[in-house]
């Protein structure tokens, strides 16, 4: 039996919508210790991980590990029939068939009740091992989010350039180029403002703009974003949740 | 110009 208790629908509905664009199909996996889930778009470029630890909800129990096959545009459907600050109880026995999406705002005794048909996913679990990075960057994601949709405007690729004191992101396209610079530094009244540099090796990476579009939809999620470059893995996009994450790992291009 | 890799290129299951 899993019963998952979210204190806000909001919290669900976002991290849903961080990723809903890009994958369509996800096996969400539910442990005693959280559900896990991973899923890999169409075009084998871009590959989301998500974990959502007990803390992150108001009750979590889960007695049998159970793997709900989803749909993410019909779960989305059903998300929007909630309100934000309604608690949402995700409810399903041990080989269910459906889950129960279970509504409710307290306030007002108001309670909404919707089931959702499950499907039989064939994907596999990656497991993904500690990887080697040349650079970590954390920096605001609303920053990022706006550096990323500015530049996308100019190109279907984005360049990241980083040195030691300098983070440069380019973009060269048909109409003209943009690029933003950016160093490091401590913002001691706003440390959420702060941007964070650890760099081993400098980096000079090209990534796909419309990958970058869908990854900066989990901005909603945290304030920051952690950015883990290394020209021999795939790039790591990450949004921290209160307990858990959203990872998207990302494939640069490659000169041919 | 650069050609997209993708993630077969460094995960093997995918």
């Amino acid at each position: 039996m899993l019963e998952a208790k979210f204190e806000e629908a909001s919290l669900f509905k976002r991290i849903i919508d961080g990723f809903k664009d890009c994958v369509q199909l996800v096996n969400f996996q539910c442990k005693e210790d959280g559900i896990i889930a991973q899923a890999v778009d169409d075009s084998r470029v871009l590959l989301v991980s998500l974990e959502i630890g007990i803390e992150a909800f108001q009750n979590y129990r889960c007695d049998h590990p159970v793997t709900l096959g989803i749909d993410l545009t019909s779960l989305s459907k059903i998300l929007r029939c909630g309100n934000n600050s309604d608690t949402l109880t995700l409810i399903a026995d041990d080989t269910p068939d459906t889950v129960l999406l279970l509504f409710e705002d307290t306030k007002k005794d108001r309670v909404a009740e919707y089931s959702l048909k499950l499907m039989d996913i064939d994907a596999a679990f990656l497991k993904i091992e500690d990887l080697a990075y040349d650079c970590t960057l954390m920096m605001p994601s609303s920053e990022f989010s706006k550096i990323v949709r500015d530049l996308s405007q100019l190109s279907d690729s984005l360049n990241i350039m980083i040195t030691k004191e300098t983070i440069k992101f380019v973009a060269d396209g048909d109409i003209g180029s943009g690029s933003v610079i950016l160093k490091p530094f401590v913002n001691m009244d706003k440390p959420e403002d702060s941007i964070k540099l650890e760099m081993d090796q400098p980096v000079d990476l090209t990534f796909g703009s419309k990958y970058l579009l869908d990854i900066v939809k989990g901005s909603a999620l945290a304030e920051k974003v952690g950015i883990r470059l290394s020209s021999e893995a795939p790039a790591l996009f990450q949004f921290d949740l209160k307990s858990g994450y959203l990872q998207f790992f990302l494939a640069p291009k490659f000169n041919d | 110009g650069k050609k997209q890799a993708t993630l077969a290129r460094f995960f093997s299951a995918v």
